[in-house]
């Protein structure tokens, strides 16, 4: 996929979120609050997201549940504006990878 | 062996700077340092907000061991009693200091930057940093205001300076000290801008015409973001100018000419500070040091510039974690001078367009989580093992590994690995 996975290093990173839409706290929430964490997953080719279930007690994603899911391909959109991650061939591949 | 380190990091900086290709900023200082450094433009910070991914980089753990998402526990107490880079060094016969933000102030970093853990002596902060949020901003009605956008007369700032120059100040004092002193030392200098308030020198406006300033490429918030992954920017909202507009939540927008004044400002802020980083680098000239000290420089995170309809950084976009990496190694990246040859002779923003390149470019993936077993390796000293999977009980390992083998040392070039010549 676009470079993606073919053996390229990769750096990892991740956000936490509050709940699923925008809130006052979802920029910085405190640790108790956090029930979604954002991992991120990118080489020169692309940046694959999913967005999990966290449970702030024990750290523990839950990588089972996931809330929604990014995927954008640098040749194609190196703005990263056009989000494919719906299209289950990519969506289903990049899960078991994860 | 035995070389120095400073270590520059710089609060929210993306890598708008010449050396990265953006036609529109002046910075040639920072030009110059990238034109002797192995470079790297595919570099990426751990979480795109300060105290995480600071105390990430400084300890080599990923936010996921250190436990810190927020700014409210310190990794000692509440995760592990990792050792830090700076802490490394000391223990290794560094001198190690601290100037400006380092380590994100309060608790993440126990209210003492880690000290005495971390530093040989207490960290230095600027007296101004208090003001940094105070009504400083001068409005069209002549009234005093905390704006985002915050272009200002110093000499009617309190004590008629800013945070960053008094850092700088205070790191040229240190590096004259160690002029003398025949001690290895590891200086860490944290700058402030372009972090919000983008409050600067007003002169560095006359760089960004408003006519020169035009919108992101991409200033919407595209069809298909999930709405967990957008980041509705409330701190900037809190600010009194942002205040005014009255923007709807979360998704605004911010009207453009507005957002033209934050992007012209910003760039602004890029330029005061490489007048910064100019003027410390100069002095490292100054006192004999360039020949046997190794520079960093570097960012916690990035910063949204109106891209996808966001601004600041609190997401996963690459704007927003990618940041500037750069190491200048004396005899490898560059070759050593002769006495009294300058190799980062001051270069004023205001009449210098620098056109300089990279010494070395890699496109190559990396992370800061990288930093510490990197310097370990340049320095010379030994490489801190890369940590088992549960590793809140090891004190000492990295869960990023060293990037030195992409730098080269016979051509000073960063050579992208052979496929399959790991060595």
């Amino acid at each position: 996929t676009g470079g993606c996975v073919n053996g390229e290093p990769v750096a990892l990173s991740q956000y936490p979120r509050p709940a699923d839409t925008p809130q006052w706290n979802s920029d910085k929430p405190k640790l108790k609050d956090i029930r979604i964490m954002g991992y991120s997953m990118r080489t020169v080719g692309c940046r694959y997201t999913v967005w999990v279930g966290f449970n702030p007690n024990n750290f523990s994603a839950n990588f089972e549940d996931v809330h929604a899911g990014e995927l954008y391909v640098v040749e194609t959109d190196p703005n990263q504006d056009y989000n494919i991650y719906n299209n289950t061939a990519h969506g289903v591949l990049f899960q078991k990878l994860f | 062996d035995g070389m120095n380190v400073l270590f520059i990091v710089v609060d929210d900086l993306r890598p708008v700077l010449g050396c990265y290709g953006d036609r529109l900023v002046r910075s040639p200082n920072i030009d110059q340092l990238a034109s002797r450094s192995a470079v790297f433009s595919s570099a990426y910070a751990q979480q795109a907000i300060c105290a995480p991914s600071r105390v990430s980089f400084l300890t080599g753990r990923r936010p996921d061991t250190t436990r810190l998402y927020d700014f409210y526990s310190y990794w000692r107490v509440h995760a592990g009693n990792y050792s830090t880079m700076p802490q490394y060094f000391k223990e290794n016969g560094y001198v190690t200091m601290s100037v400006g933000k380092v380590f994100h102030p309060g608790v993440s970093s126990n209210y003492s930057d880690d000290y005495p853990y971390s530093w040989s002596i207490p960290p230095f902060h600027p007296s101004t940093e208090k003001y940094e949020n105070d009504k400083t901003c001068r409005g069209k009605d002549g009234k005093l205001y905390a704006n985002l956008v915050c272009p200002v007369d110093v000499t009617e700032m309190p004590s008629s300076t800013l945070p960053d120059i008094q850092s700088t100040e205070e790191a040229i004092r240190l590096l004259n000290g160690m002029k003398t002193n025949k001690q290895k030392f590891f200086l860490a200098v944290g700058y402030h801008k372009p972090h919000i308030p983008l409050r600067y020198p007003q002169e560095f406006l006359k760089l960004y015409p408003l006519e020169n300033i035009t919108l992101a490429p991409d200033p919407w918030v595209p069809a298909r973001l999930p709405a967990v992954a957008y980041n509705p920017w409330t701190d900037i909202r809190q600010r009194d100018d942002v205040k005014a507009l009255n923007v709807s939540f979360p998704y605004g927008p911010l009207p453009g000419d507005f957002q033209r004044q934050i992007r012209q400002s910003y760039y602004a802020a890029v330029s005061y500070l490489d007048m910064q980083v100019g003027l410390l680098l100069n002095a490292l000239d100054d006192v004999g040091l360039s020949n046997n000290t190794i520079v960093v420089f570097t960012a916690d995170h990035g910063w949204s510039l109106g891209e996808h309809g966001e601004w600041a950084k609190y997401s996963n976009f690459d704007v927003a974690t990618r940041v500037p990496l750069m190491f200048y190694v004396p005899g490898m990246t560059a070759s050593s001078v002769r006495q009294g040859e300058r190799l980062f002779p001051y270069l004023d923003p205001f009449s210098h367009n620098s056109g300089l390149v990279p010494q070395g470019k890699s496109e190559r993936v990396v992370e800061l989580v990288s930093l510490f077993p990197t310097l370990a390796e340049l320095a010379g000293l030994p490489v801190p093992p890369l940590c088992p999977k549960a590793s809140l009980h090891v004190a000492l390992c990295t869960e990023g590994t060293s990037i030195v083998r992409y730098f080269n040392a016979s051509r000073g070039k960063v050579e992208e690995e052979k496929d399959g010549c790991e060595d």
